[in-house]
């Protein structure tokens, strides 16, 4: 009777957005509970296996979804939105009888419900026998949010279990699917660089390379340009990657490079930590013993702080650190600021289109070296700055100019928080 | 319970009573077309031996076997696959919990999103050949 009541459970908070591809989304709220019952764990994984396993298959979706997804062991059942479970034959009060081994292993129900079949070999991840947990768990997740079937070939939704290495993502047109359904991720960025590294080839050559980094509170993608999308498990906790500097809210990231220097900042407040990038950490003392980190009103005169953000101009060898609607040039041969800065950003970074211009309160400046372009990130938009090959083809553009702004969600693609509870797996 | 020995339960044995009734026949296949939203119920008396073709045909043409529209050995092969219990879109029965309002139409075609073009070209890449311009790395797996 219970489940019965629960099948007739309101459809609050599940809206339908048909599409012609039989997709429908089921949630119009953005953090869903979900929660392995009770009396449907597995005996032939451990718990914690299991639990594990069903975290990091939704942590697979929130990373390409504006989703969260939390699990709750507490809460009273009503509350919470999926609820995954184990069982044979007839099972946790489900009018689908399951066939035994083989052939069905798992189905999900519109509201929520996901059932596996437990006569069948369910295996780990790394397990190469059995059918793997994690991609059926996954497949059943994407029934839940509301994609159905599909035979094309790579994607998650194939009715039929496709035996494939534990390395399976969820690709780029199913990823497209599901964000027709809940939008695309958006948000800005606390601070965007392009990381150089310098590795010498098998000739002995010195090869250049680059990272795109975001950073936003405590976490940061690596952003993969080749491929339109972040690195698979990302975003990570800043801790774990970058050693000594603060742990969230970066204000501003600045390298520094000549022929003669290569020195990267990194600005929180009214601080600034000079990064080691040979021993990736941060410095803890200058050559003459002191501390960092430093006030940035001592290492760069002039500079006002806390910043919204900073880039450096390799070319004018001028570091452009902004506050509000300032902006402030920072020649770092004399150290100091230019004479006739401050100046307002718009008068230094016109619009190209009337009005169409961040203004004031910039929250990253990013050089980018896979576009050759400087851009302005705020809220969920950025502007391009007119680069030496823009200038070429209109002559007419203001040098520095911002175009009009644009999505960013629609040039850095599935950039994408996931629950904070699952940040650390 | 599921029979094993080992620690980590890697050596299962799965019961030998309870496995799936292989789809070996005209009427289990009919039962699996209808289970999942290829055709509907036969009934008793059921005509239906050009509409079972048809769903066969169909059945083989998504999953890539040649589309005759004849029971063979592939096309049961395919069937006893593992596979996920929700019916295929094609003429999927509102199985998924709440049925399909009166009127609304089948979502007939297999979802497919080719419609979403994958912009591989992202403007200003450089050819990984130039030494002078900073390169990405290599992407990495999870």
């Amino acid at each position: 009777a219970k489940r019965f009541l629960q099948l007739l459970r309101p459809l609050v908070g599940r809206e339908e957005a048909s599409g012609d591809s039989g997709a429908t989304r089921a949630f119009s709220k953005r953090t869903l509970k979900w929660r392995l019952v009770g009396e449907g764990y597995s005996s032939q994984l451990s718990a914690g296996e299991q639990r594990y396993i069903f975290r990091l298959a939704f942590r697979m979706w929130s990373e390409v979804t504006p989703l969260d997804f939390e699990e709750d062991l507490t809460s009273p059942g009503a509350q919470i939105d999926i609820k995954l479970g184990f069982g044979r034959g007839r099972h946790l009060g489900c009018p689908r009888v399951f066939d035994g081994s083989g052939q069905e292993f798992a189905h999900a129900w519109r509201l929520g419900d996901v059932h596996f079949d437990e006569d069948e070999h369910f295996t780990p991840p790394a397990s190469d026998t059995g059918i793997s947990l994690l991609r059926v768990a996954v497949h059943e997740i994407g029934h839940v949010l509301g994609l159905p079937h599909t035979y094309r070939t790579g994607s998650v939704m194939q009715p039929n279990y496709i035996p494939q290495g534990p390395a399976f993502e969820l690709d780029w047109s199913d990823r497209k699917a599901v964000q027709k359904l809940y939008g695309p991720c958006e948000g800005s960025f606390d601070t965007a660089f392009d990381w150089i590294r310098k590795e010498r080839n098998q000739y002995g050559e010195v090869m250049v390379r680059f990272s795109t980094y975001f950073f936003r509170k405590s976490w940061y993608w690596l952003y993969e340009n080749r491929n339109n999308r972040t690195r698979y498990g990302d975003p990570i906790q800043i801790p774990i990657g970058w050693h000594g500097i603060p742990a969230q809210n970066i204000d501003a990231f600045v390298h520094i490079w000549t022929w003669r220097r290569d020195e990267r900042y990194f600005f929180k407040g009214n601080q600034y930590w000079w990064y080691d990038s040979d021993k990736d950490q941060a410095h803890t003392e200058d050559e003459q013993g002191n501390r960092y980190p430093k006030l940035i009103s001592e290492g760069f005169p002039g500079i006002p702080s806390p910043l919204d953000t900073a880039f450096y101009d390799r070319r004018k060898r001028l570091i452009y650190f902004f506050k509000g609607s300032l902006v402030f040039a920072f020649d770092v041969e004399r150290n100091q600021v230019l004479n006739s800065y401050p100046k307002k950003i718009i008068d230094v970074f016109p619009a190209i289109a009337s009005q169409n211009h961040p203004f004031r309160n910039i929250d990253s400046a990013y050089y980018s070296y896979a576009h050759n372009s400087i851009f302005f990130f705020k809220g969920n938009a950025y502007w391009k700055v007119v680069n030496d090959k823009d200038k070429q083809h209109n002559s007419w553009l203001p040098s520095n100019g911002l175009f009009p702004k644009e999505s960013t969600s629609g040039k850095w693609f599935d950039v994408c928080d996931v629950h904070t509870s699952t940040l650390s797996m | 319970e599921t029979l094993f020995h080992g620690r980590d339960h890697s050596d299962l044995e799965p019961s030998l009573l309870r496995q799936a009734q292989p789809i070996a026949d005209l009427r289990a296949a009919q039962g699996f077309l209808a289970k999942y939203g290829w055709t509907a119920a036969p009934r008793p008396g059921d005509p239906g031996p050009r509409a079972f073709a048809e769903a066969v045909r169909a059945f083989q043409s998504a999953n890539r076997l040649p589309a005759t529209g004849a029971l063979d050995a592939a096309t049961l092969r395919v069937m006893n696959r593992p596979r996920c219990g929700v019916p295929d879109p094609r003429g999927a029965s509102g199985f998924q919990g709440v049925p399909r309002p009166r009127g609304v139409p089948d979502p007939q075609g297999a979802f497919d999103p080719r419609g979403v073009p994958d912009p591989r070209g992202n403007p200003g890449l450089r050819s990984d050949r130039d030494p002078r311009v900073p390169q990405p790395p290599p992407a990495r797996a999870r």
